[in-house]
């Protein structure tokens, strides 16, 4: 069983990993990779010990080998067709994120229901109503919802998109959302990050 | 000294105990605040002795003096002017968010180098060139910059926040960033959050 602040900190590796194999760089030592997450390397070597990962005394890690790991117990190594509804400002930002795609996040399907939005096309997709998810589901299985309404809408997007079988969910309106067991949500708060930066920023003005 | 993990930890405690507050409950358990945000109520307690707050044995922690000691302790009962350079998409989501405002961050400028963008109002700032930003910061400081500018523009303007003497970033462009010592960067990547919830579909679907 993986603790989640183990989970919660593997994208962050991944994400350095990536630089360095694409610098060219073969191997790393957990110091060098914990500095640049930011955590202590016996904390790191911890982490990866749940996936079996361990490094090479004096060596440290392969770069390539790690990666791979990682990303197959994140579930990367397999295919993530993830919808949005909600095609606003946000869906907008997130329907065209180069983030997701190299991640083996495929986006399937965009939906909104403001008239106007509809038929607009969006990476090559286009928006279309909510009311066509069921149909959408049947043809190309989704796996994720990603929830980009406004805090009202919220939870009747979210019963419709549980009703119709998605037990990832993605969630940023600012709503919390009551769903069956089984079914996971992740929300995000970009004010969070503002809340870190404020706390540093406060300390090194008092230091 | 706090840890970096119990600060990244304390919003998503003060998110629950705000919510807490809206619902008029009084006091709460270290089990029940550690299960709303998914951590044990052991680490929980070890967090929160790092800012003097401990709970009632019996009783737990007062809602409201507790959120107001992790607002302090976050730096949020201060006044946070935030600067948002490129106004795309994920500009225009990010400066009419609720949850800014909220925690006392205040959009204070919005920046964009398109002519097309220039002058039009968000929540009524005017969008102007980024070249006006240190005029705009003499008159009326900027404490954080975000940065949603696509990614090779990321570098440069980072220079030009850090340059004006704004020493925190919140960078959303997919670039790493380099900056002098003393200026705190943040990178979000809403791919990380997409990541975890893969993590646990897969384990799903396997178990
Ligand atoms: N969590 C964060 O950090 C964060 C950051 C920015 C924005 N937000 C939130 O994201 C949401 C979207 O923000 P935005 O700036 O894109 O808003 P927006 O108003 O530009 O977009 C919302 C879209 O949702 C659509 N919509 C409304 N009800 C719907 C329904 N029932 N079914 C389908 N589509 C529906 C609207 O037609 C609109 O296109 C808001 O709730 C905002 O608070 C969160
Ligand atoms: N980190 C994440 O999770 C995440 C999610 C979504 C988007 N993004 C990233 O956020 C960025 C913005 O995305 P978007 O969809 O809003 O793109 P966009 O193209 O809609 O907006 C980019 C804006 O930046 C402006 N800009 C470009 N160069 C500039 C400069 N030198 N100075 C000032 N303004 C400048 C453009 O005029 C444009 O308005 C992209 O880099 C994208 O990859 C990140």
């Amino acid at each position: 069983e993986i603790p989640d602040a183990t989970v919660a900190r593997l994208p962050e590796y991944l994400r350095t990993l990536s630089r360095l194999a694409e610098d060219g760089v073969p191997s790393v030592s957990s110091e060098e990779l914990a500095a640049a997450v930011g955590v202590r390397s016996a904390q790191l070597r911890k982490d990866l010990s749940h996936l079996g990962s361990y490094g090479v005394r004096g060596v440290g890690y392969d770069v390539e080998t790690l990666a791979l790991e990682i990303s197959r117990a994140l579930g990367l190594t397999e295919d993530w067709p993830v919808a949005i509804v909600g095609m606003g400002n946000l869906g907008h930002a997130l329907a065209s994120y180069s983030g997701f795609v190299t991640k083996g996040f495929r986006i399937v399907a965009l939906f909104d229901d403001d008239p106007a939005l509809v038929g607009e096309r969006v990476v090559d997709i286009a928006i279309r109503p909510l009311a066509e998810l069921d149909d959408k589901h049947a043809v190309d299985p989704i796996s994720i919802g990603v929830i980009a309404t406004p805090a009202q809408a919220a939870q009747a997007v979210c019963d419709r998109l549980v009703g119709a079988g998605i037990s990832s969910i993605l969630n940023f309106a600012p709503a919390v959302l009551s769903v069956p067991a089984g079914v996971d949500v992740r929300r995000v708060d970009l004010s969070t990050e503002l809340q870190i930066l404020a706390f540093h920023a406060q300390r090194k003005a008092l230091a």
